[in-house]
């Protein structure tokens, strides 16, 4: 799964997210990745794409829910993102990971696994990667 | 107040999973991605075309799983899903079970922009995408023999007792 979100010079945001789904997949199964509120959300505040066991993601709304806590709680986007990625996807039993990039341009990277392939770029033009925790 | 774009490239990778080798070319893809993205803000362009700039690159890099590069369904097909959302306006598209829609992402974009839908699938997305002049590929585009090889062992996997369990994660579920 490939994803991105981005804050521009109006203060507006947007994610995106595509995927070829899960290996060995039947049935016609379908992830998170194309159902908004589950891999991807973008509000006036909050942007999430993301990538995991998709079943988890679709159970807790998991794009939204965070981008929800950061709404309704006045929640950081860091605590936000880390209470679902590593705290209620867990609990269903899930893991993975997010990007979230708040309107004030906060980020976060909350992740489970071993690793996830991540970037980013801002104002200094130079593009930042990384793969490890 | 900076343009700032953030990307992933799917989560579940572990340490041996990827050779140096394997690591570095992901690494460059991911620098790739973001240039574009970031040049589309830069210009003053909305953030929905840094999004849709940085995923065609990435849907284009065989080492993600997306695109080409795509994971491998049981019946040996690649079978892609996508979905974009404006944070202005509330606007969303998706589109699901994609076989020949070369950029995903840009048929979400013209779902959201171009239908009064928000999500189509399979045949009539692929269609909706013919009609508004995107690129269609053959599925033979999408293959890499790794993702293929990805599939056969897991079929292999299949057939081993701990298949019964399907609560059980596996690595290949993420690609």
């Amino acid at each position: 799964t490939v994803g991105a979100v981005a804050l521009d010079a109006q203060g507006h945001l947007a994610a995106g997210t595509s995927t070829g789904g899960m290996t060995n997949k039947r049935y016609g199964r379908v992830g998170d990745a194309p159902i908004i509120g589950a891999g991807t959300w973008a509000d006036g505040r909050c942007a999430v794409s993301a990538t995991g066991w998709g079943e988890f993601y679709i159970r807790t709304a998991a794009a939204h829910e965070i981008c929800a806590r950061v709404r309704l709680s006045g929640d950081a986007i860091e605590k936000a993102a880390d209470d679902v990625v590593n705290g209620l996807i867990p609990a269903a039993g899930g893991n993975g990971g997010a990007i979230v990039l708040g309107a004030d341009g906060a980020v976060a990277f909350p992740f489970n696994t071993g690793g996830m392939y991540r970037g980013w770029i801002g104002a200094d033009g130079e593009p930042h990667v990384a793969i490890w925790r | 107040g900076a343009p700032l774009l953030v990307i992933h490239g799917g989560a579940g990778v572990e340490p041996g999973d990827v050779d140096a080798q394997e690591e570095a070319e992901a690494r460059a893809a991911l620098a790739e991605a973001l240039r574009p993205g970031h040049a589309e803000l830069a210009a003053g362009r909305p953030a929905l075309d840094a999004v849709t700039a940085a995923i065609r690159v990435l849907e284009d890099a065989p080492m993600f799983n997306a695109g080409r590069g795509a994971v491998f369904t049981h019946d040996g097909r690649n079978e892609l899903d996508t979905s974009i959302m404006d944070g202005a306006t509330g606007r969303a598209g998706a589109a699901a079970g994609l076989r020949r829609v070369r950029n995903p992402i840009e048929l979400a974009r013209a779902v959201m922009e171009r239908s009064r839908h928000v999500m189509m699938i399979g045949e009539g997305a692929e269609q909706f995408a013919a009609e508004q002049g995107l690129a269609l590929v053959e599925p033979e585009y999408f293959r890499t023999e790794r993702r293929w090889q990805q599939l056969q062992r897991a079929l292999r996997d299949e057939s081993q007792p701990h298949a019964l369990d399907s609560t059980a994660p596996a690595k290949a579920y993420f690609g």
